[in-house]
C-alpha cells in the first residue's frame, strides 16, 4: 500500500455536496460510493440522484434519517437504477418517489460488503485501495465545532449517528489519518472534508464500513 | 441554521471551543475547533438536524478468512 492514497486525486470522487437541513447523510454517502465505483470502472464521473434514494428507499426515513446498510440492501435487492442528479435533483425535503421506465438509463449495483474493521484499520486501508471509497457511520457530535486538523480526541466511538465517505488515507506524517468527505458543504472543515486519526477507531470510524460493487 | 436561542447557543459554543482546544494544545496537527456555521445551534439541535444516520451492526472482518485483500487482482 502507498503511504498516501486518495481516490479524489484519481478524479473519481464527485465534489462535496450540502445536505442542508435534510438529515439525509446516509443517502449522500451511498450515492457518493456508487458514483465513485462507476467511475473507477471507467464510466464518466457524474452526480447521481440523492433525492431518488431519499424518496424511494422504503426501509429508510428520507430527510428524517436512515441507514446506509438499508439503502444498500434496497439498491441491491430491487436492482434500482440510480438516475442522474440533473434528472431528479436534490430538494432538501422528502418527496414522492418518482419511477422511471426500465429503458431509462441509470446506474445499479452488483452487490456490497459491510464489515466491522475495529483493530484492523490496515485491512480497512487495503479494502479502500482495492474496492474504492468506503461508506462509514461515525459518532460526529464533536464535528459541530471542527475547523481543521486531525481529529484524535474528543470523538468517542459511542453511538454512530452520521454517515460519511472515506476517500483516502495519509500515513506520511507523525499522525496517520483517514481522509473523509462530508456532506455539509465546502465551507465546513477542510473544504468540506475532515481528517480522522487512523488507528484506535476514532469516532467509531472502523465499526460500520461498507463498499459497493458495480 | 439557528435554533431556539442563537445567542445562548453561541455562548455555549465559545465555551466548548475553549475546552476542546485546551486539552491537547501542543499536539502536532491535532484538530482545531471554533466558530463555524453550526455555532448558533445547541448540540442537541445540531444532532437533531444533521446526525440522522442510524447505526447497524456489522460482522467483524476476518482477515484470514478472506484472501488478503491486497492479493485480490
Amino acid at each position: 500500500l502507498p503511504l498516501r492514497f486518495d481516490w479524489t486525486d484519481k478524479h473519481v470522487v464527485t465534489p462535496v455536496r450540502n445536505q442542508q437541513t435534510c438529515g439525509g447523510c446516509w443517502a449522500f454517502t451511498v450515492v457518493g460510493a456508487v458514483e465513485s465505483a462507476c467511475a473507477i470502472k471507467g464510466q464518466p464521473l457524474e452526480a447521481l440522484s440523492v433525492q431518488q434514494v431519499i424518496d424511494c428507499s422504503y426501509s429508510n426515513y428520507g430527510c428524517n434519517g436512515g441507514s446506509p446498510l438499508n439503502a444498500l440492501n434496497w439498491l441491491n435487492k430491487m436492482q434500482v437504477k440510480l438516475v442522474r442528479d440533473s434528472e431528479y435533483p436534490f430538494k432538501a425535503q422528502n418527496g414522492l418517489c418518482r419511477y422511471f421506465s426500465d429503458s431509462h438509463s441509470g446506474f445499479s449495483i452488483k452487490g456490497y460488503s459491510a464489515y466491522d474493521f475495529r483493530d484492523q484499520e490496515d485491512e480497512m486501508a487495503k479494502a479502500l485501495f482495492t474496492l474504492g471509497p468506503l461508506i462509514v457511520v461515525v459518532d460526529a457530535v464533536s464535528w459541530q465545532d471542527y475547523l481543521g486538523g486531525i481529529i484524535q480526541h474528543h470523538c468517542s466511538s459511542g453511538e454512530a449517528n452520521h454517515a460519511v465517505l472515506v476517500t483516502g488515507f495519509d500515513k506520511t506524517g507523525s499522525t496517520p489519518y483517514w481522509i473523509v468527505r462530508n456532506s455539509w458543504g465546502t465551507s465546513w472543515g477542510i473544504d468540506g472534508c475532515v481528517h480522522v486519526k487512523m488507528g484506535g477507531n476514532i469516532c467509531g470510524i472502523a465499526e460500520s464500513v461498507s463498499a459497493v460493487f458495480v | 441554521p439557528s435554533g431556539r436561542n442563537p445567542p445562548a447557543a453561541f455562548r455555549e459554543s465559545l465555551n466548548r471551543h475553549r475546552y476542546l482546544n485546551s486539552v491537547f494544545p501542543g499536539e502536532n496537527s491535532t484538530a482545531v475547533y471554533g466558530i463555524n456555521q453550526f455555532s448558533y445551534l445547541f448540540p442537541e439541535e445540531f444532532k437533531a438536524i444533521y446526525l440522522r444516520s442510524r447505526p447497524s451492526s456489522f460482522p467483524r472482518f476476518l482477515a484470514d478468512a478472506h484472501t488478503s485483500i491486497s492479493n485480490v487482482s
